[in-house]
């Protein structure tokens, strides 16, 4: 889901 | 990582690589904002508090690193550097940028996507960032010689925001896990900003002439 999306942008 | 997203990091690099390359350089910094600068710095530190901790891959690693030293770099040398200070045009710099700063803090507390200090602090970021431009915009507005440097540093700036658009556009499709409302309504906010600029922009572009900005 959205909240455990790795957030992997700048 | 697809082409937009690599196109719109590459993009974000030249736009810092060119100011950097006008203070060093030319020893000036007319027409850059330094509110907005400073945000910028705020920006890159309270989003990459990751940085040793959530290890992504070593491009990650390395542009976070780059945004965060390149960011503070441009304000150490138009606060400290005693050429390039001269340079800044205090006067026509006048946005209240530390009253923007509180409103996302809240918004941050508010709206984020796990109620952790890493994940407010991402959220503040990115809300920020959003409106980091608006005293830059400003400037621009109120300079009466906007240089080709400073011209191209915001439209980089810009074109970033544009290619983050369809990257988000693209993982939509290929990614069917991948949704952060957050990043995406701020960013779409934050090139939204950037539309009177290009349209004035690709104007000055189109007829040769030096870019101005109607106040």
């Amino acid at each position: 889901g959205a909240a455990d999306g790795v957030k992997d942008e700048l | 990582m697809n082409l937009f997203r690599l196109a719109g990091d590459m993009t974000h690099l030249v736009s810092v690589v060119v100011l950097l390359l006008k203070i060093h350089t030319i020893k000036s910094c007319a027409g850059v904002s330094l509110k907005t600068q400073e945000l910028y710095a705020l920006v890159f530190a309270a989003r990459y508090l990751d940085l040793f901790v959530h290890f992504v891959s070593l491009y990650n690693t390395v542009m976070k690193l780059v945004f965060l030293a390149s960011s503070f770099t441009i304000v150490w040398y138009m606060r400290r550097h005693k050429i390039v200070r001269r340079t800044y045009d205090k006067e026509h710099d006048t946005f209240r940028h530390h009253f923007i700063v509180l409103p996302c803090l809240v918004l941050g507390l508010l709206l984020n996507e796990k109620f952790t200090f890493r994940e407010v602090m991402w959220a503040f970021s990115i809300y920020l960032e959003a409106v980091a431009i608006l005293p830059q915009l400003v400037l621009l507005q109120r300079t009466r010689n906007i240089d080709n440097l400073t011209a191209q540093y915001v439209f980089f700036l810009g074109a970033y925001r544009v290619l983050y658009i369809f990257n988000w556009i693209y993982r939509y499709f290929t990614e069917p896990h991948f949704v952060h409302w957050i990043s995406w309504i701020a960013g779409i906010v934050q090139t939204l900003l950037y539309g009177d600029f290009f349209y004035y922009y690709i104007l000055s572009w189109k007829n040769n002439v030096k870019l101005e900005l109607p106040a």
